[in-house]
């Protein structure tokens, strides 16, 4: 779920 | 990475290249609302601290945020220091009244009540997200006060609602395709509160379009 909150966008 | 994703960001470049165009253009800042573009100051300063961190070569995804975060600081920046210095004498001081605390403290409520975790840096992230949600209110109270609206100032809100827009649609594309990004709720919530913001705006900018005339709006 680490994945999840990864903050890829602007 | 999809094609909403470009558009939104291509338009968020294109509306800030109006805005200085804007400014640049006629030496003046009159109808743009400071206090929106410090909201925007405070909103990048907030949500791009991961700028700290490191990792700006993982990958060509990471490397295309970090150009765009830096161009969206310092883009902001300037607008703000063209309209605190440079063009100052021409701001709107007396119309560009909204209370920015108002704003400022319910963003900050909800980031601690629903941020996307609990750590300093996400509270801080969710902070952002909810406060861009409303960083455009000063702006559209300011342009109802003036009554009619410059042509490239309607431009410049209509390209920064579509651009949240698409990410709305980028955000729909994104729960189909990559299981991982569901849990998203804080950006879900900020992200329509602030597409239906435009709602009103959209509706007179395609309007008056349509007749070919200046915006007016009531």
């Amino acid at each position: 779920s680490n994945m999840a909150h990864k903050h890829d966008e602007l | 990475m999809n094609v909403f994703r470009i558009a939104g960001d291509l338009l968020h470049c294109i509306s800030i290249f109006i805005l200085l165009h804007k400014m640049r253009k006629t030496r003046t800042c009159t109808g743009i609302s400071r206090k929106t573009l410090e909201l925007y100051a405070i909103v990048f300063l907030t949500r791009y601290l991961d700028l700290f961190t490191g990792g700006y070569f993982d990958s060509a995804l990471s490397l295309y945020n970090t150009v765009l975060k830096l161009l969206f600081l310092a883009s902001t920046f300037y607008c703000v220091y063209l309209l605190r210095v440079k063009y100052r004498h021409t701001y709107d001081r007396s119309h560009d009244t909204f209370r920015v605390p108002f704003l400022l403290g319910a963003a900050a409520v909800l980031a601690f009540i629903f941020p996307q975790r609990y750590t300093i840096l996400e509270i801080l992230w969710s902070f952002s997200q909810y406060l861009e949600a409303v960083a455009i209110l000063p702006q559209l109270l300011l342009l109802q006060r003036t009554g009619e609206v410059e042509n490239l100032t309607s431009h410049y809100i209509f390209c920064l609602g579509a651009y949240r827009g698409c990410y709305v649609l980028n955000w729909i594309w994104r729960f189909f395709t990559d299981s991982t990004y569901r849990g998203q709720y804080v950006t879900w919530t900020a992200g329509l509160i602030q597409t239906s913001l435009y709602a009103d705006f959209f509706y007179y900018y395609l309007k008056y379009k349509k007749q070919g005339r200046a915006l007016k709006l009531p």
